[in-house]
């Protein structure tokens, strides 16, 4: 990984005699190519390496007897406060119930989170209530009964020939007469360029209030996610993200470039296709993992 | 961002820049720009245009030949659809059915997801739109069961394209590739010649993952050719041509959008050029 391709790169430079901040661009160059390849998108390279090359040119890199494990000890540790700084827990409401909606792209995992976040929520002692906001997926609906059947959590819908809008206010009116404390909304996949289906969401947003509002992102996006991510944000106001698929082998710089851009926390890792696999969100496993 | 210029540093950089936004991948872009650089020594190239020009005929040679559908008249044709998850699969399916029934043809759909919530469900809403007869099991179900039962009653029906439908998977995940190899095991012990095209599917906004997609998919299953779902982002599916420098899976169809209308033909010019829009 980065690890042995730095230390090849400083023993060969370190060769030459005393190590020279042209050195260290050269060292530099090597974490740049890492992060491209690992998914981070190329403007957060460039100022994620900006950032850090104030610390790889003073004596910490320098002057050590292991340069190139000290700049590697450099950029963990500035990814693991880049993707872990603020808090990333769920915001529970004073007055219930707390609602959560989740949005995001076509296919990344919404529905399915919706179904790890009511059992996780559940397993902790909450009454969630899901809510079927997605009136265009065919079988949305039926495929989020059957998740709430599968965590024991019961599931609203009106089928989908009204809207949306309509359909989350109903299901917060149902939370409060059941005395359900939480409520999740299931939205439909869309593009962040679709202006009316982005507009619904606000229309969603503005008629319940959400207190977390999540973007789900799938962890193989490549550089499209910082568009994603800025545009959900920039329309929509999103208070975190949830990074799905980990349990596959991409590399994941996706989770960098959506902290990067919005600074918003990443809460939790999805890591599987059963409803239990669902985690708090590591930085520091994150960052090993971007790193490879 | 390049007419009238002259040739320079910050060019190559430039060019280098707009093949990385473009999920290219640094490594392809890299080599990409440095037999660009070659070339344009060789050809002694003097200006931006000419530069922009020659970088598109590499990025298009890379492509290769559009490579038409193995589907014939008067036999069964049968048709893997594989991915990872939520890729576009299913969606891709109805679209696949879509076309050849509008072409005359007998189209049947066999529901080899048994897995997923609802995925059955949500394919026979497809083929009640589309007119197109499914076959399913229930959930839980062996695929290679459904497979298997599928080929059959295609054959019984007089179908000229089935198109097997199966459960996303991580390539990362042998038992579930295992699975896979089975299922195209059983459509070719069960239909000659079958299947006569096993596509992958890969969603245009996948980074540097879809190069170890096409390769560990294509360990399992013999891959025909792929199928670039999601263009109707912001994404620009690059990464077609990271797949194209290591093995040859040629690009069959572009997803634009979720209807059944949605599929496009594969146009390589067009995709070189709209990487440069
Ligand atoms: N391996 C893996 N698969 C996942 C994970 N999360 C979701 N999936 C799968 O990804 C696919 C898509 O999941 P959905 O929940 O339907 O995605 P969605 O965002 O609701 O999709 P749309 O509603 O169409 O936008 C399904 O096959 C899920 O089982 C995960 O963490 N790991
Ligand atoms: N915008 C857009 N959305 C698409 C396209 N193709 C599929 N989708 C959407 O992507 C989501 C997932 O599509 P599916 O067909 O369920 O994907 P899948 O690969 O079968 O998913 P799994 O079976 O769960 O692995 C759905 O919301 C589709 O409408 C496309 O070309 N453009
Ligand atoms: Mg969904
Ligand atoms: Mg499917």
């Amino acid at each position: 990984g980065l690890t042995e391709k730095l230390q090849a790169t400083f023993r060969r430079l370190r060769s030459k005699g005393k190590l020279t901040e042209k050195d260290v661009n050269t060292a530099l160059r090597e974490v740049r190519l890492a992060l491209l390849e690992a998914d981070v998108n190329h403007r957060v390279v460039r100022d994620f390496v900006a950032a850090i090359k104030e610390r790889a040119i003073g004596a910490e890199v320098m002057e050590s007897i292991t340069p190139g494990q000290q700049m590697v000890k450099i950029v963990h540790e500035e990814m693991i406060e880049l993707l872990g700084g603020t808090a990333g827990r769920l915001q529970m409401a004073s007055k219930p119930p707390t609602i959560i909606m989740l949005v995001g792209l076509q296919g990344a995992g919404k529905t399915t989170t919706a179904g790890k976040l009511a059992n996780h929520l559940r397993k902790n002692g909450r009454r969630p209530l899901l809510v079927a906001a997605d009136v265009y997926r065919p079988a949305a609906i039926e495929q989020l009964h059957i998740v709430g059947e599968q965590v024991e959590v019961p599931v609203f819908s009106m089928g989908d020939k009204l809207s949306p809008v309509h359909i989350a206010k109903a299901g917060l009116e149902k939370a409060l007469r059941d005395g359900r404390d939480v409520l999740i909304i299931d939205t439909a996949g869309r593009l962040h360029i679709d202006t009316e289906l982005m507009q619904e969401l606000t229309s969603i947003k503005a008629e319940v209030g959400p207190h977390e509002v999540l973007l789900v992102v799938d962890a193989m996006t490549g550089q499209d996610a910082v568009n994603v991510a800025t545009a959900f944000d920039e329309h929509l106001g999103i208070d975190g993200v949830i990074m799905t698929k980990l349990d596959g082998d991409t590399r994941g710089g996706a989770a960098l470039s959506v902290k990067a851009v919005t600074g918003k926390p990443i809460k939790f890792a999805a890591t599987g296709e059963k409803l239990d696999a669902l985690e708090v969100f590591h930085p520091d496993r994150m960052a090993s993992r971007i790193l490879g | 961002l390049i007419t009238g210029r002259k040739i320079d540093e910050s060019l190559y950089e430039e060019l280098e820049e707009l093949l990385i936004i473009s999920d290219v991948g640094v490594h392809t872009s890299l080599d990409l720009v440095e037999s660009l650089r070659h070339a344009a020594k060789e050809q002694k190239l003097a200006d931006g245009d000419s530069l922009k020009a020659l970088l598109k005929s590499q990025l298009r040679e890379l492509l290769g030949e559009p490579a038409p559908m193995n589907i014939e008249p008067g036999r069964l044709n049968v048709i893997v659809v594989v991915g990872v998850n939520g890729v576009g699969k299913t969606t891709t399916i109805a679209k696949l059915a879509h076309q050849y029934k509008k072409q005359g043809l007998k189209v049947m759909l066999a529901a080899g997801d048994t897995f997923r919530a609802a995925a059955a469900e949500q394919l026979e809403i497809w083929g009640q739109r589309l007119a197109v007869p499914v076959l399913r099991h229930g959930e839980g179900a062996d695929p290679a069961a459904v497979v298997y039962d599928a080929v059959q009653s295609a054959k019984a029906r007089g179908i000229n394209v089935l198109i097997v439908d199966t459960a996303g998977r991580l390539h990362t995940k042998s038992n579930l590739m295992q699975e896979l190899a089975k299922i195209v095991r059983v459509a070719g012990r069960e239909c000659q010649g079958a299947p006569h095209e096993v596509l992958l599917v890969i969603d245009a906004t996948t980074g540097q993952n879809a190069v170890v997609q096409a390769e560990q998919f294509g360990k399992s299953v013999p891959l025909t050719g792929l199928v670039l779902t999601k263009m109707d982002g912001t994404a620009k599916g690059g990464i077609i041509f990271a797949i194209a420098s290591q093995q040859e899976l040629p690009v069959k169809f572009i997803g634009v959008g979720e209807g059944m209308d949605d599929l496009r033909d594969f146009d390589p010019d067009q995709f070189v050029e709209a990487l440069f829009d």
